[in-house]
């Protein structure tokens, strides 16, 4: 059978599929000072999948304004600074008018995935930290 | 501030795919 660490080299998403893989990455990215972005981009999966449990109003009001908070709201922040103005205001205006939408930080995601996809990842396929592993 | 930290790593975790 084809070694996990072999399929992690096929696409980001391979990657992100595999606990152990998602371990390594983050171990990466934490040393380049940028682990933000991966726990962003979980943490819009997650919200994503809140959309199931209905009656959970109060818990996506206080999780979209956490997210916000800690990823977006700080300009200088790693997240932040990848996303582009109109994304940032348009999540801003959400949480504000508390518009709480399951889809409203897709875009974020996708911008900051592109971000790991065209970056980070193909760095980490070719850093130590990788190579030493397999 | 805790529990907002508390909720965004729960959210974090459920997004994570489970052990094989």
């Amino acid at each position: 059978p084809t070694p996990p660490y072999v399929k992690w080299a096929e696409s980001l998403h391979s990657l992100l599929d595999d606990q152990d893989g998602i371990h390594l990455f983050r171990t990466f990215l934490k040393q380049e000072e940028c682990a933000d972005m991966l726990d962003f981009w979980f943490a819009c999966s997650g919200f994503r999948k809140l959309e199931a449990n209905e009656g959970n109003e109060e818990k996506k009001v206080k999780l979209a304004k956490a997210i916000y908070k800690k990823y977006i709201l700080d300009n200088n922040g790693i997240v932040s600074r990848q996303i582009k103005p109109a994304t940032k205001s348009f999540i801003k205006d959400c949480v504000m008018k508390l518009h709480i939408d399951p889809a409203m930080f897709d875009q974020a995601q996708t911008e900051i995935q592109t971000m790991m996809e065209e970056n980070t990842y193909p760095l980490f396929l070719k850093s130590d930290i990788y190579l030493e592993y397999t | 501030i805790d529990s907002e930290d508390d909720l965004l790593q729960e959210c974090i975790s459920s997004a994570m795919p489970k052990k094989k």
